[in-house]
């Protein structure tokens, strides 16, 4: 058994959950926030077979979209420095960790 | 050492977490909600030495209850069709993952 | 590649981001509570290449504290019994877990 980690932004996680629901993929939704943006995202847990992962990873790549940003770098979270120049940044669509689960139980 | 990553009712987080305590393991809680019901839940992370995986499992398995729920199901979470008939879910105790830990610290 | 959980104090979070930010680590924060003083912290994910853990790892030793805080122990979670005298605990700086990444996606 595999537990996929993915983290997504909030707008992709409603379509995320409801694809992984009619595929009867089990999952769980956790609030987070990017450590670069500070900006709220959510961090999904999927437990699935091995052998099924491939599927979990297709249905995120579908519902998750690359969006652009203009903002005004605050690297050093001290605020920003008068004068700083706006940059786009690409926020992705899905960063995905896949993990190797030794033991699944349930009660 | 392993982390088990273990999905509770909110209700039964707060005696998971008193019975981890008294018998001296180490737990954090996050807030989490279930991608079907939609429903606040918690996600409980326990780092604990292999040797004593099971005591921790037999824990959450003690305090963690089935309970059943009648849901007018929403899955598409596009908001519930008319007429669409209630049905009975369980939803289960504790949802439990062991994945292995290849390096603690303390700092 | 490698996940780093690390369970820190929501006063060194900030810190800890900034510098994974400026040494050009990706980071995704989410909000937790302690097991034992159910007061909130910060569980962060950090997926690194195997390679740079260690820089990681001395990022997250050098943003953290180790503070002291006097309670009164309430450990059964049903109320500090009257007359309990006040103990000291020390809560760490970080507590922090490395895991396996088996793959690793970007969408
Ligand atoms: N030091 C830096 N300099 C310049 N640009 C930077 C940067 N760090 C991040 N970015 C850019 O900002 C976007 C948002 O990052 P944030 O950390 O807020 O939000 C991130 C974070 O919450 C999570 N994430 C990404 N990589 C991660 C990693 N290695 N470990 C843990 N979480 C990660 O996924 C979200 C989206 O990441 P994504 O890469 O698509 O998009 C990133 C990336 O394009
Ligand atoms: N493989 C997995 N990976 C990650 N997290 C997992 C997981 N399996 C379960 N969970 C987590 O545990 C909670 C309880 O799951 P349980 O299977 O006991 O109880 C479930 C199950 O009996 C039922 N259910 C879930 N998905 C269903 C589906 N596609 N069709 C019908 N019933 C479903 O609804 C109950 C509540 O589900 P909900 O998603 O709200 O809440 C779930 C979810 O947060
Ligand atoms: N094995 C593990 N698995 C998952 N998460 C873990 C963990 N070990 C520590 N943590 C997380 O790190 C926080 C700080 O732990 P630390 O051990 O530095 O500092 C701890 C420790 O010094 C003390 N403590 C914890 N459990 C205790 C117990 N049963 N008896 C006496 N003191 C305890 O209270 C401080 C705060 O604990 P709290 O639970 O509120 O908050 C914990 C918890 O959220």
């Amino acid at each position: 058994m595999k537990l996929v980690v993915a983290v997504v932004q909030d707008r992709d996680a409603q379509a995320a959950l409801a694809e992984l629901n009619r595929h009867g993929f089990g999952a769980t939704k956790l609030a987070s926030t990017g450590g670069f943006l500070r900006q709220g995202n959510s961090t999904l847990l999927v437990g699935v077979s091995a052998d099924r992962v491939d599927e979990v990873l297709a249905i995120l790549q579908r519902t998750s979209r690359v969006r652009h940003q203009l903002i005004t770098p605050d690297a050093t979270g001290a605020g920003v420095e008068p004068g700083a120049v706006p940059v786009e940044v690409a926020v992705g669509g899905a960063t995905v960790f896949v993990l190797t689960i030794d033991r699944y139980e349930k009660y």
